[in-house]
Order: C-alpha cells, then sequence, then structure tokens
C-alpha cells in the first residue's frame, strides 16, 4: 500500500488527506495545531501534533518511511523550506511542496523538492483561459503549447459534418470527442460523451472535445 | 473587448487579475485595502478600493457595466455570498464564486453563482490522482468517467507496437499522443511530442497520452 504524509491540514492539506485516505492510501496526517490533528483523526490511518521544522519529531512519527511527503504549509514560506529539507533528509524518496510564489517554486526545487503545487496559482490560470476565450469551457495545457480544449460548436459549425469541416486539414485541430446532452431540448438533461463519426453533422448544443496547438484554437470562432 | 472584474486580492485574484490583464482582457480589480489596490494598479486596466458588499460602491465603480466578475475573496463567506448576489443584482452576466466547501458551493450556486472555483479543492483532487497512481503524471478528468491521462510507458510495453498492443481492443484505451525526449538518454533533453505510428515500437522513456474511461486506465500495468 502507497503510504503518503501530508503535513499541514489547511483547506488543500486537509482535502488532500482525506482524499488519499477514501482511495485507499495509507496516510499520516501531520499538523501542529492539536485541535486540527484531533478533527482529520477518523479520517486518515495515523494524525499526530507536531512542528514539521523538527527533526527529531519528524522521525519519532515514523516520516523517514513514508514514500511521498506533501508539505501544504501556506503562509509561512520558512517552514515549508525546513521541513522540505528536513524530509529529503529523513530519506523520503518524493517531497511535494507548497509554493506561494514562482520565486519561491525555483527555491524550493532548489534545494530539493521533487514536485511543487500552487492551488491558487493553478487555478488562476486555468479561470484565466475560462473567461478570455468564453467559447472554450475548459482548456487543459498537457504539453507546452499543446491543449485540449472543449468548444460549443460556433453556429456556422452547425448543420455540417466533421469531414465537411475538415478541422485536422484546415485548423490542425483533431477532435478526440463529442459532448451532447441526451435530450437537445433540455438543457438540465445530462451531457453524454460520443465517439464522433465524420460523416454526421452537428447539432446545436454540441460540445466538440478537441486536440492541438494552442495557436490553432485562436482560430475557431468565438 | 472582454470586461472582468476581480474582487478580492489574495494570491488567488491577484494572479487571476494579472494574468486576464495580460491576456487582453479589459481587468477591473477591487479590494477593501487601499494599499492592496495600490500594488496592483500598474497591472490591471482600473483598481479601486471599496467594500463589495456595499452596493452603492459597486455601481459606482462601474460593476453594472462588466460581462463577468469573479469574487476571490477567500476566509469571509458572508461577504463572498452578498457580494455574489449583489454582482447578480447589479446585471452581471457571468458571476464565479469562490466556494471553501463543498456545501459552500451549493449555497452559492442556488443564489445565483453561475460557476463556482474551490483552488485548494481543485488542487487536492489532482494531486490525489498523482500521488495514488504515479505511473500517471497527471490524469484530467473531462467529462464524468473520462479523463485524459499521461503514463509512463509501463517496462512490459517497451519494444511493442501499438498495434501489437490492441490498447483501444484490450483496454478501451486511445493513444492521442506520445511524448519523447528529443535525446533519448538525456534525461534533462526537452520532452518533444508526437502523434505515434502504429507500428514503431515503444522506447524506454516514452509517455503515452491517453483517452478513455477512468476505470479502464486502472487496467494499465503500475
Ligand atoms: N511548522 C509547522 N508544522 C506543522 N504544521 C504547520 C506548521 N506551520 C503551519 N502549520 C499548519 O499548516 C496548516 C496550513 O497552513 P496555513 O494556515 O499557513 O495555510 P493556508 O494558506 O491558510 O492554507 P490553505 O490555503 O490550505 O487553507 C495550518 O493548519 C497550520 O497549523
Ligand atoms: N468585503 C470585501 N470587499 C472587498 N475585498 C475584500 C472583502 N473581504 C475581503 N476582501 C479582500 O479579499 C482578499 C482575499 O481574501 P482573504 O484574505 O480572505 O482570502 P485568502 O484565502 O487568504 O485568499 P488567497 O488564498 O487567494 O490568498 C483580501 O485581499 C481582502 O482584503
Amino acid at each position: 500500500p502507497t503510504s503518503i504524509a501530508v503535513i499541514g491540514l489547511g483547506q488543500f492539506g486537509s482535502r488532500l488527506a482525506a482524499r488519499l485516505s477514501e482511495q485507499g492510501a495509507e496516510v499520516l496526517a501531520i499538523d501542529r495545531s492539536r485541535d486540527i490533528v484531533e478533527s482529520i483523526r477518523d479520517k486518515v490511518t495515523h494524525a499526530v501534533a507536531l512542528d514539521a521544522t523538527d527533526q527529531e519529531a519528524l522521525r519519532a512519527a515514523g516520516l523517514a518511511d513514508v514514500r511521498a511527503a506533501v508539505v501544504c504549509i501556506g503562509q509561512n514560506f520558512e517552514a515549508i523550506t525546513l521541513a522540505t529539507v528536513l524530509l529529503k533528509q529523513l530519506g523520503v524518496p518524493r517531497v511535494v511542496a507548497r509554493a506561494p510564489s514562482p520565486l519561491a517554486a525555483r527555491i524550493l526545487s532548489s534545494i530539493g523538492a521533487d514536485d511543487i503545487v500552487n492551488p491558487e496559482e493553478e487555478a488562476a490560470d486555468r479561470w484565466c483561459h475560462r473567461l478570455v476565450a468564453p467559447r472554450f469551457l475548459s482548456q487543459i495545457e498537457f504539453h507546452e503549447g499543446y491543449s485540449l480544449i472543449e468548444a460549443k460548436a460556433p453556429a456556422d459549425w452547425i448543420g455540417r459534418t466533421l469531414t465537411d469541416l475538415h478541422l485536422r486539414a484546415k485548423l490542425g485541430l483533431h477532435v478526440v470527442a463529442l459532448k451532447r446532452r441526451r435530450d437537445a431540448d433540455d438543457p438540465e438533461s445530462p451531457l453524454r460523451i460520443e465517439m464522433p463519426s465524420p460523416s454526421s453533422p452537428l447539432r446545436t448544443g454540441d460540445i466538440l472535445v478537441l486536440m492541438g496547438k494552442d495557436e490553432d484554437f485562436a482560430r475557431i470562432p468565438q
């Protein structure tokens, strides 16, 4: 079983600890506040109140034996940095550190963090895409310059077939799936995913799931 | 041009406001702290210090004319709720509200929020996937039960071709792209994305970009 330590049980840490437990991982939840540790005790494998900048306390709580540790402290960069260094010194194979800024991220990577997480910055990126190009319901960059995008079918594509639209030839975009309401007239009706048939026409309300280069998505009519 | 108001300039709000501006949107940045408003003034179109629970102050600052408003206040649920209600009353077409919990999300949706954002909870979900299935470098659920996943090629798939592996027939997984290092022996060499050829063998270090049902991904050897 995968043993994971979560250090710092604010909004991010407490949700991560609970969710990992639900997924079957062995979770060691750490926070310096006894009250917070008590409130999470039933949701995780072990919960211990200690200061993560105290190497002996970390060792005594078994941190040297976990496969991965996520430092979810938010507001105290010194504590995040010291906890990261101590966990690597204890031999934890994978340490994920929360970085409050891009500069902090570079510092943490250079002192040994294997991965970085910044919940607020990552949410700001996702929402920027959703607000600036509202036809795009979601955009996920899965490689530099390449994204998966969900786009509502533009008005002038309705009634045309995928073969006829030549999206790959004209725009360099690959349609990987289509989302369509079970009942086309009912906006409350659940969306179902379908593999698109090249010869069936697009309908009002269709959502195209597309892959391609970011610059090619700009050529979809907004 | 798209006019967007960002209310509450903590880590999430200030990054969102700056990023929207970089993308060419007209940004109205709001916070009750004068110092915070001053520090962001150069990065946005307009910055105004006011209390977002004061309807007249919102109207005087021009909130009735924006296309979208994002309420990024973190710690005060009452303020998030009241600001959301007031913005809808002023006629803002799209209001995105930050919810500190799933219950808060339901309340905000029922009082008029068009979209919900919870940066910490969304990061906890993404990291749970990355930690529990480490072969999966990233997993994005783009529809209930369907994901895009990046997976390192398992050892027993190396040297075999995609046609030979029958991923679609056997596992229901569609390989949409392949990431491979420009120089296979150098882990610092940049990853390049390629469209996979069905008859060329997988190499050590290859990363497969796959789409399919979540339950089918569980059948990839970890
Ligand atoms: N040195 C430390 N050792 C252990 N726990 C710590 C330490 N410093 C802070 N914490 C705990 O980390 C938790 C989260 O940190 P903090 O409150 O600084 O961040 P936050 O930005 O509010 O987090 P979130 O956005 O996840 O709610 C708190 O519960 C706090 O008690
Ligand atoms: N009623 C209000 N009107 C305008 N701004 C407000 C109001 N209440 C809070 N704010 C501002 O919202 C900003 C962010 O809120 P807060 O500090 O509560 O959240 P946070 O959880 O620390 O945010 P983040 O995680 O994004 O850093 C602060 O700069 C604060 O001044």
